[in-house]
């Protein structure tokens, strides 16, 4: 870990930082990555269950205690750099609010992760060292895929961000505020993109 | 992100853009970070969404081993650490003492906090240090140890000198519609709160140091701290069990 004072603080590392982790949690077998989908599916929501979850992985981390993920027809054990992977993971869904996390649940269902992903990084790419407020227009075409419902869904998720979406344009509101939601969500975001891609 | 989220973020990144001011989540939090409370961080650290840390309800005093200098509090009740332990009390000197929170997010106009910062004093942590060791018994000490937790010491906070409501000024800091979330399935679990109470001696940000554990009983805190220090010595950790845990 690079320490805080020294590190370059961009988008691209961001961008480079949850690539590394997304690669660790890619070599888990395809049936332990649908589990981890599966249970996270099943907490996403319960900010409580999720924080319990985190703690009791960092427990059995640090006294070297092995970790399972259910999953058929054999269990898939995690490995150390696996499970450091999915506690970077937990602690950017545990920053969401539980209502961010409903909405991702309802996003994995609608399958339109891929599309929220695009304009998360999109939105970060062009105002992460912006530190002051300004309204950016919106690639048009970013969100041009969604249905009504799917765009509401995708304006709520970024919304609770502080970030607001304005159809009328498109463009947006930039918030500095809003950064460590927003990355909290880009990297939340691109691991269920990963479990779910699949599926 | 709730309202009281919004407004102890503000604060950390209006008062530190470096960015070792962590902001508290939470309400419930109001008596987990006072200066010399020990906490646990929580989770790997990354700058892009900050670290956190858990309240461990015990603060470095608890796990001393009793002493006369400074003097032993008897009613924790009306522990008052101006008494204790000289505790510095001190303006901000970098900042006006009265700051403004967040006009453009949503706030009112009559939304400001009056906030005073508490930090531990150098000298009186040195005295403390050499006057009081480590509780090695103590039961909290042990479990750490055996989990092989790193602990950290809460060195500096902000707090409220007056009690304040902050609400929003009719603007949410969403622009989509509640009716909205019933179309998605998600009624009721919204919870817009448009106003919040935060009382007097509300800690808002915290600052926080690593806690270094030599041997049984000595302790200090290092000015510097990097990510591959332990709060103890890993060679003294008692064996390892192990466990299965199925997720």
């Amino acid at each position: 870990t690079v320490p805080l004072g020294e590190m370059h603080k961009d988008f691209k590392t961001l961008k480079k930082e949850v690539q590394r982790e997304t690669q660790e949690v890619e070599k888990l077998s395809p049936v332990g990555q649908s589990s981890l989908l599966t249970s996270l599916s099943h907490l996403l929501g319960k900010k409580k269950e999720l924080q319990d979850l985190e703690q009791k992985l960092e427990g059995a981390l640090r006294k070297g205690q092995e970790v399972t993920l259910e999953a058929h027809p054999k269990d898939a054990l995690l490995s150390n750099d696996t499970m450091v992977a999915i506690l970077y993971f937990l602690g950017a869904l545990t920053e969401l609010s539980e209502e961010q996390q409903k909405l991702l649940v309802k996003s994995l269902e609608k399958k339109i992760l891929p599309v929220q992903l695009k304009l998360v990084e999109n939105i970060l790419e062009q105002n992460f060292l912006q530190d002051k407020e300004g309204v950016f227009p919106l690639q048009p075409d970013l969100l041009s895929s969604l249905g009504e419902e799917e765009l509401i869904l995708t304006e709520a998720l970024v919304g609770l961000s502080g970030l607001e979406v304005q159809r009328s344009g498109p463009q947006y509101t930039w918030n500095p505020d809003t950064r460590h939601n927003l990355c909290a969500l880009y990297a939340g975001l691109s691991l269920l993109h990963l479990l779910s891609r699949e599926s | 992100m709730s309202m009281f989220e919004d407004v102890t973020r503000a604060l950390a990144r209006q008062l530190n853009p470096g960015d070792d001011l962590t902001p508290i989540d939470s309400l419930f939090d109001l008596r987990c970070f006072s200066p010399l409370s020990l906490v646990l961080r929580k989770r790997k650290r990354t700058w892009f969404w900050g670290a956190r840390y858990v309240c461990s309800n015990y603060t470095l005093l608890d796990v001393l081993e009793p002493g006369s200098s400074p003097s032993d509090p008897t009613d924790s009740g009306n522990f008052s650490f101006k008494n204790m332990l000289d505790v510095q009390v001190q303006g901000l000197v970098e900042v006006p003492k009265t700051v403004k929170v967040k006009e453009t997010e949503g706030l009112s106009r009559s939304s400001t906090l009056e906030i005073q910062t508490l930090s531990v004093a150098p000298l009186a942590l040195e005295n403390l240090r050499k006057e009081r060791k480590l509780s090695a018994d103590h039961p909290f000490l042990k479990e750490m140890r055996e989990r092989g937790e790193n602990l950290y010491v809460v060195m500096e906070v902000v707090e409220t000198l007056q009690e304040v409501t902050l609400e929003r000024a009719g603007k949410a800091n969403t622009n989509f519609s509640l009716p909205s979330f019933a179309l998605l399935g998600l009624q009721g679990s919204v919870n817009h709160k448009e106003g919040v109470t935060i009382p007097k001696g509300c800690v808002l940000v915290y600052r926080v140091k690593q806690l270094m554990i030599n041997g049984e009983d000595k302790w200090e805190i290092p000015h510097i701290c990097n990510d591959s220090m332990k709060t103890f010595n890993p060679s003294e950790k008692p064996g390892e069990e192990k466990l299965v845990h199925t997720l």
